[in-house]
């Protein structure tokens, strides 16, 4: 099964 | 102010109608560089960002930087009054609490005028790191869109995998699978056509196919989308128009 990540886990708010 | 003036209205249609799924209410964010926006889908999966550069309007004018934020069901709505051929002036004051739009007609014997209210938008903006990626895809956007409705009909994910000799994507699901393979063939009559394939090091990665054809809404703005990979990280779906871009930033999915 495979999981869908977010964004934010990536791309730090500015 | 700002007042902008699009000659061919058309562009601003297509923008409308290849963000309008993903998000909701944005800010335009209008500077003397231009009009950009940035935005994320509901479930913070998918990212919008666009920008479009003053140079592609006549005339461009923003002497103070304002952000205009509109929904994008309404303006697109509106829009949707706009003939194709017409120009489209966009116009606001520094208080920024309504949009005007102007539509004229080529013979320039109609003139249709449109006022949107605007609303304040909270957003979140993203800093998005400079990436260096591991492969880039360059291929004909109507292909990429293909690829993606027919592998809708499989499974709700895509694995995408990027070696030298070309792009395969493979969907698995419950009534079977599927895969579809481009080799890379830059010598190809139709330049438009060509897949080209830049890559430091083979990736193979998982994304929702549900939002890879909401990208595939902006394929009316461009011939060629661009697809940059790396592992792990965000994919960067790009199509780029004369005097700007459209860029879709999506989370992967990853094995638990």
């Amino acid at each position: 099964p495979m999981m869908q990540k977010s964004l934010l886990s990536f791309f730090k708010t500015a | 102010m700002l007042e902008a003036r699009l000659q061919t209205g058309a562009l601003l249609k297509k923008v409308l109608e290849a963000i309008k799924e993903l998000i909701t209410d944005a800010n335009f964010d209008c500077s003397d560089n231009g009009i950009a926006l940035q935005a994320m889908d509901n479930s913070h999966v998918a990212l919008v960002a666009l920008l479009l550069r003053h140079d592609g309007f006549e005339p461009y004018r923003c002497d103070r930087s304002l952000a205009l934020g509109v929904n994008l069901v309404s303006l697109s709505k509106v829009l949707r009054c706009a003939g194709n051929d017409d120009i489209i002036t966009l116009k606001a004051d520094d208080t920024a609490d309504v949009l005007s739009l102007t539509f004229e007609n080529t013979d320039n014997d109609r003139i249709s005028e449109y006022e949107l209210k605007l609303m304040d938008i909270d957003s979140e903006h993203l800093g998005i790191p400079d990436t260096t990626y591991e492969a880039v895809v360059q291929m004909s956007s109507a292909e990429f869109a293909r690829i993606c409705k027919d592998l809708q009909v499989l499974s709700d994910s895509v694995q995408i995998d990027v070696t030298k000799e070309g792009v395969k994507f493979g969907a698995k699901g419950e009534l079977g699978s599927g895969a579809v393979t481009l080799k890379q063939n830059g010598n190809v009559d139709k330049e438009e056509e060509a897949t080209l394939i830049e890559l430091q090091q083979n990736v193979s990665l998982n994304f929702s196919l549900k939002y890879l054809v909401n990208f595939t809404k902006a394929t009316p703005l461009a011939s060629r989308v661009s697809l940059s990979m790396s592992s792990e990280v965000p994919l960067l779906v790009e199509y780029k128009m004369e005097a700007g871009y459209i860029r879709y930033y999506l989370a992967p999915k990853i094995g638990e």
